[in-house]
């Protein structure tokens, strides 16, 4: 006979934990470190400042070049988190505060548990966190481990303290086994793009071997911190409008219509509501299943609802995007006067995929430093966060080497340096995996990627033609 | 501030559908057929019958060209499911019986409450269950919808009937939004290709159109259904031992090994436990967390365990894979004894991954049937389940394109007509998603599958040499 059992979702990510980034001790620590520096940036985009983040990884015990015990300490100046809601939000999996829709890093409400899961099943670690929202509040110091089968924090400690100076922010510490030999490129990589793609941060990185990287910022611009939206009619269905409906003090229909999602103003309510033949006498009190049912249908095929809003995204800019382009690839304004080198950038206009904003921005650049080796350089980026595995998995891959025809740019691909930046961002970016490594070739997304490419290919073959004129007239 | 909250599991599965393979209404009507259909072939193989799977699909309202309401029957002779059990097996996320270590093509508690969840979200289906678990036991009829946000069966009805024909099975109905003309194709080369790796069921479809499809078996020999398995002592951490530790009445550490692990017998469990210097008075009742740390590195490095047991995988076999790629090519033995095609199919020992045992099965074959457009054709399986979608991202298929230097084997991958079959089983299937659709790169299995394609690939060269040796004896 069959056994039944149920487990909770701490236990199913533990037993999964290679579907989230968790595979091995060198994965297992470029995965620590991006979900909690993702954590950090988001935290201090929120509050709209500069974010300062601390990271140290320091080797306690084992070898020092293959899988050992390490710590990892992260601080930042960020929003903090509020005493009471500590042991929830690092002790307890599916919890946080990012399930809305707005563009942060965050979406799954897990990526700090699983650094501090990992941590915990290999080196029975528990985790430290310091924090405190601001001068007002005390801090809170909260020691704590995760009771995997009932997805709880283990509460060891917690108490607060003066809060002398004046601070706000968060500190997280724990030991885990890692590999940071076979980790450090990749972790140094990912320091280095966040800085392209954050170039309001100071990120401050003190590794194992006791080097100090620091990534400083290139400007003191926040910008306008990313805003939470109503859900668009193109995005429901049956679910998302019975929980509405619930929780709804809208007496009317056109009232439940304008309130809960964007663009819905009265005409339009009106309007949809006749063509969805909702009769006059239908409440949101009085809604049966099939009438949701039949609203629902309504409303996904409704054309004349406008564009989701897009106002509520935060884009990096076509500016700063062309100078983390030339940072990172070592580009001075003076190659490109000089036309030894090329950086084109460009931003979409506002784009959706069901019923969800996005802006996709793209760079190019061409010079001598791109190394070749056969094929286009790629870097790509969602929600401000670098991506730097699973490649070939990403809808970008998949139109830089299937889709696009370089020719048509005078780019002969793998003889031509070529470096392709693609940034996505939205309040819902499409990922195949909880592990955040790459997006989904859903079509309006990969349209979306194929035209900006296309349109900022225009503009570098303007520059690989003149090059190859000049390469021409000087042979003669 | 921000404001933070918890979801269920059922809710994270719902918001992150997408994940789980449900996208868009013609890629989820292929999910749900897949989930079901995979239930059903385990409780089959689990009792250790042929299987009989009807599976039907039928066009409710809507266009029939586009998304429209279909209703999903399944119906099966497995082992049915004991009648208190049906409404969590089929309303609550994360619950079922295979969250053990055994072969089986279900492994995350998750696929049938997505199927029912995309129908119930898309049109407010209930769903309907009906099973015994065989003559002895009466017939359970229970219809239920799935309370997301608790994540708990809300039980419309719920009762038992005498089982007048002494039935034994399951059968599901519900309905949901699909778009069965875009998924028709890859529905019915999920069909074909299970006919292939489970060549002793009969599978029979009857698609919206009216149209009959009968799959049927090729062989009633029904092979050795999987077993469960115990951890191996390299598939340990920290958690698992805890786990067992707590739950274990062994009075002595090696007896607690011994018990609890596979391939521990008395002499290792001694040599081991001088080995990791465990002392004479450690107890499982006294071991401290430090002592299950100590002990847990010690299991990950001992060298002297023997491999983990493989005798619990239950792989196709040579001869039946054979069978079914040449049924799948179209392949005569008539057109193989007269050169004019070649089947190749290998079993390779038994290797491991962090601790899990897996088997890999490879098929080479060359015919004018395969369609080269310049490349290799590749089918993928693992534990039994065709793997469809997602191709670039599998490990095969890195294997097969990059990996492979295919001209050692006189193949020109693209012009020589070639197809290649991988089936891995394995008691933990290396998914990179809970979509189940491709398995992540894993060293061990990368490499694994590279040995077998290259053992296969020897036998291939000598017919492709011959081969090319009487064309050039022709010319002469
Ligand atoms: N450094 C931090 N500063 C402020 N709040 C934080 C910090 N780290 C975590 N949090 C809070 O804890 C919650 C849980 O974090 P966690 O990383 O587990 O999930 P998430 O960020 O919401 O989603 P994801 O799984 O996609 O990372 C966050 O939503 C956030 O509210
Ligand atoms: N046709 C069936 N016959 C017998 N038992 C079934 C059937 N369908 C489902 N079950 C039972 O219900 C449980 C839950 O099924 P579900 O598909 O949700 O998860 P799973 O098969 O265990 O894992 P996965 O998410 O990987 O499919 C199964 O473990 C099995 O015990
Ligand atoms: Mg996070
Ligand atoms: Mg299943």
């Amino acid at each position: 006979a069959e056994v039944f059992q149920e487990i909770s979702a701490a236990d199913f990510f533990y037993r999964n934990r290679d579907i989230a980034g968790f595979t091995s001790p060198s994965r297992a620590v470029y995965s620590t470190i991006r979900e909690l520096v993702e954590n950090s940036l988001d935290a201090c985009e929120t509050m709209g400042v500069p974010p300062d983040i601390y990271l140290r990884l320091s080797h306690e015990s084992g070898p020092v070049d293959g899988p050992g015990v390490y710590s990892v300490r992260v601080e930042d100046n960020g929003l903090g988190i509020p005493g009471k809601i500590i042991p929830s939000a690092f002790g307890q999996v599916l919890y946080g505060s990012k399930y809305k829709l707005r563009q942060t890093r965050g979406q799954f409400g897990l990526g700090g548990k699983m650094a501090l899961l990992y941590g915990q099943v290999t080196t029975h670690s528990e985790a430290q966190i310091v924090s405190s929202t601001g001068p007002k509040d005390r801090v809170t110091e909260v020691i704590l481990r995760i009771d995997i089968q009932q997805n709880k924090p283990i509460i060891m400690k917690n108490k607060t303290h003066p809060n002398k100076h004046h601070w706000r922010g968060t500190a997280i510490e724990f030991k885990t086994e890692a590999d940071y030999s076979r980790a450090m490129s990749k972790i140094l990589d990912y320091m280095k793009q966040t800085a392209i793609i954050v170039p309001y941060a100071n990120i401050t990185f003190v590794d194992p071997r006791g080097r100090l990287y620091r990534f400083l910022r290139g400007t003191t611009t926040v910008p306008e911190a990313p805003t939470e939206t109503s859900p668009h009619p193109h995005g429901v269905d049956v679910e998302t409008v019975q929980r509405l409906l619930k929780v709804t003090n809208a007496k009317t229909l056109q009232e439940f219509l304008r309130k809960h999602f964007q663009r819905i103003g009265d005409a339009t309510a009106r309007k949809f509501l006749q063509y969805a033949s909702m009769g006059q006498r239908k409440t949101p009190r009085n809604m049966t299943p099939d009438d949701v049912v039949k609203l629902v249908n309504a409303m996904k095929n409704y054309e004349d609802f406008l564009a989701p809003d897009s106002s509520c995204l935060s884009p990096l800019g076509e500016d700063l995007l062309a100078t983390g382009i030339k940072k990172e690839l070592g580009i001075t304004d003076d190659d490109i006067a000089q036309g030894h080198a090329y950086v084109g950038t460009l931003q979409r206009k506002p784009a959706t995929y069901a019923g969800f904003p996005f802006i996709v921005e793209v760079g190019l650049a061409s010079s001598k430093n791109i190394p070749t080796e056969g094929k286009i350089l790629l870097f790509r980026f969602a929600n401000k966060i670098p991506l730097l595995f699973d490649e070939a998995s990403d809808v970008s891959w998949k139109v830089v080497n299937n889709t696009i025809d370089w020719r048509n740019y005078k780019v002969a691909p793998g003889e031509t340096p070529l470096a392709v930046f693609v940034h996505l961002c939205s309040t819902k970016v499409p990922y195949k995996t909880v592990g955040k490594e790459f997006i989904a070739d859903r079509p309006d997304v990969e349209h979306e990627i194929v035209n900006a490419i296309r349109e900022a290919g225009r503009t570098l073959k303007l520059y690989l033609s003149k090059k190859e004129h000049l390469a021409t007239e000087r042979k003669r």
